[in-house]
């Protein structure tokens, strides 16, 4: 498959804001992002995922500076977009693998998540584009997650000496 | 932020397994790729949102073709992973925005949202990254979806000619 991956990166200083049972309808996203923009937050990842045809789940991470503008700009808006409950996590930080060709992530995906079980480290929330895999974790786990997914792929040997992927 | 937008995509052809309500424990999302992997099923996109401590939804896209394994090779974990309910879709297409520097999402994260708000068009799931913002949406809006997003960011014009983002 020729899937390289080529290094590991950790985030931290990262909040996250979940947005729980939003209505599902043409709009909310829209509002909701605006909202944060004018508030001036710069916004990293979003992710969204449907739990039914009527609701949805929002989640977002921002730099640690703008947790308190981004959360009052959202409980200005939550009623507006008739979500039930807002989650806020300042402990978290993102766990990444980086690499070409991830396209077809089972190979990669797959033993990203076995090293962090084994290493008995909790998932809170996974993205995934063509040249990353990232996982939230909680801060304390940071560094154990870090050493688990390098172990993984052997980031530590030259590229040539790893074992695919 | 010298962002630019370079380019719109849609994909059909897709699919997207949604697991909702997984036991958010060490250990889960590994068992469910590994298995996935071992019934060589190639997964496009992975999302992972939490709903509590205790539970997750996560989602993944697949190629059309892949989608009967997948669903079988998802029947057959459910219980393991504790997952109270399994959604499938088969009727959508991924529609992405393309570009450097969208790092700080909001303007361009805004500007898509709302195109589609406007094209009365559902998003039914989000994953970005550096270079990409995707949205699932229904099938049946998915060249309303790209015609949305072609105009907001004025892509049948030269680069030099279209308003930042
Ligand atoms: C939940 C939200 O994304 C909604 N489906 C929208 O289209 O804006
Ligand atoms: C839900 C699942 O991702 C779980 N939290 C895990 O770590 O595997």
């Amino acid at each position: 498959e020729g899937i390289l991956v080529s290094g590991a990166t950790i985030q931290k200083n990262l909040a996250k804001i979940g947005l729980i049972a939003v209505d599902n309808k043409p709009g909310n996203a829209a509002k909701i992002f605006a909202h944060l923009a004018g508030a001036q937050v710069i916004v990293n990842d979003i992710i969204q995922t449907e739990i039914s045809s009527e609701k949805a789940n929002i989640s977002f991470t921002v730099g640690s500076a703008d947790l308190a503008d981004a959360k009052k700009a959202i409980e200005e808006i939550v009623r507006q977009v008739q979500c039930q409950d807002v989650f806020v996590r300042d402990d978290i930080a993102e766990v990444s693998v980086v690499g070409v060709g991830m396209r077809s992530h089972c190979g990669v995906a797959d033993r990203m998540f076995k090293a962090l079980a084994v290493a008995e480290v909790n998932i809170d929330s996974i993205t995934t584009s063509e040249i990353r895999i990232s996982c939230i974790v909680d801060l304390d786990d940071a560094e154990k997650a870090l050493v688990a997914v390098c172990e993984a792929f052997e980031l530590d040997k030259p590229a040539d000496e790893r074992t695919s992927p």
